[in-house]
């Protein structure tokens, strides 16, 4: 578990902190659906 | 002649793949002879080819759905409602290939099927919801016989001939019913002509054609019941449009 445990927060620190309000891009491919899906 | 730099990649919901989605949708509906219009629910995928300047070849990928407008009315798409799911929908997907050339598109190829939605995750939703039948059911054409027989006899309009059965659904629990639409055309005979000689009734000159639209449903359990309503547009059909007779759409092809 302590292992686990280091693996997790070494991850946590590498990551890109996102501007605050970043949204990100929707996938350019499929669009929105207008309706419903079946 | 200098290599056209490659286009930017689009996206399905840019403005532009929906400038083209909403073309080919439209295109598909003006080529349709059958059935009901289809209306826009997603575009799954869009290719940009350049082939020069300001030339472009479009692929899309459109995924439809019905609508409860027959492809003879003269309603406008975005008037035309889309079916609900518990209608039992039915989608219809489309490989376009179109051209943009100096802003202007065109199609080059439509290919389209359609399929209704699963009965089963219909009746999951709703167990008591009709299903969609098979247009030759015997249950059917007794229904839309029955219907347009009863229209006849009880209107003063002239002697409506059947063009096509648009859809059907069957009911069974707690009820036995039948639910039909189908397309009719005005003829020249009054209900007594017809009566004589329903072979010799002709459909009206194209330029006062009559079309039209009726649903009827009748109720065979627990007891016996007709209700049907018919509806003329009242309006000119372009001649490509028109549909030779007689002629029944069996399949639910929108190509």
């Amino acid at each position: 578990p302590v292992a686990k445990r280091a693996v997790a927060e070494a991850v946590q620190h590498d990551k890109v902190p996102r501007p605050v309000g970043f949204v990100p891009p929707p996938p350019p491919c499929p669009g929105k659906i207008r309706h419903f899906r079946i | 002649v200098p290599a056209a730099p490659p286009p930017a990649p689009l996206g399905c919901d840019d403005p532009e793949a929906e400038a083209a989605a909403e073309f080919a949708v439209n295109y598909i509906n003006g080529h349709s002879r059958h059935g009901y219009k289809f209306a826009l629910n997603r575009i799954d995928n869009v290719r940009v080819v350049s082939q020069g300047l300001n030339n472009d070849i479009m692929f899309l990928e459109l995924d439809l759905l019905e609508t409860t407008c027959h492809i003879l009315s003269p309603t406008p798409l975005a008037n035309c409602t889309v079916r609900s799911f518990t209608q039992h929908a039915v989608e219809g997907d489309c490989d376009v290939k179109l051209q943009k050339l100096n802003g202007k598109l065109s199609v080059l190829a439509s290919k389209c099927h359609s399929h209704a939605d699963s009965s089963e995750d219909l009746l999951q939703m709703c167990p008591d919801c009709p299903l969609l039948a098979s247009l030759n059911n015997t249950e059917v054409l007794a229904t839309v016989t029955a219907a347009l027989n009863d229209h006849n006899s009880k209107s003063t309009e002239p002697y409506l001939r059947l063009l096509e059965i648009g859809r059907a659904r069957i009911q069974y629990h707690p009820v036995h019913s039948v639910f039909v639409e189908f397309a009719v055309a005005a003829t020249n005979c009054s209900l007594g002509e017809a009566k004589e000689n329903v072979e010799g009734c002709q459909l009206l000159p194209e330029d006062q054609s009559n079309f039209g639209f009726c649903t009827a449903s009748r109720l065979i359990r627990p007891s016996e019941d007709l209700s049907v309503d018919c509806q003329l547009y009242g309006h000119q059909v372009p001649h490509h449009m028109l549909p030779s007779l007689p002629e029944y759409s069996t399949g639910q092809d929108t190509s």
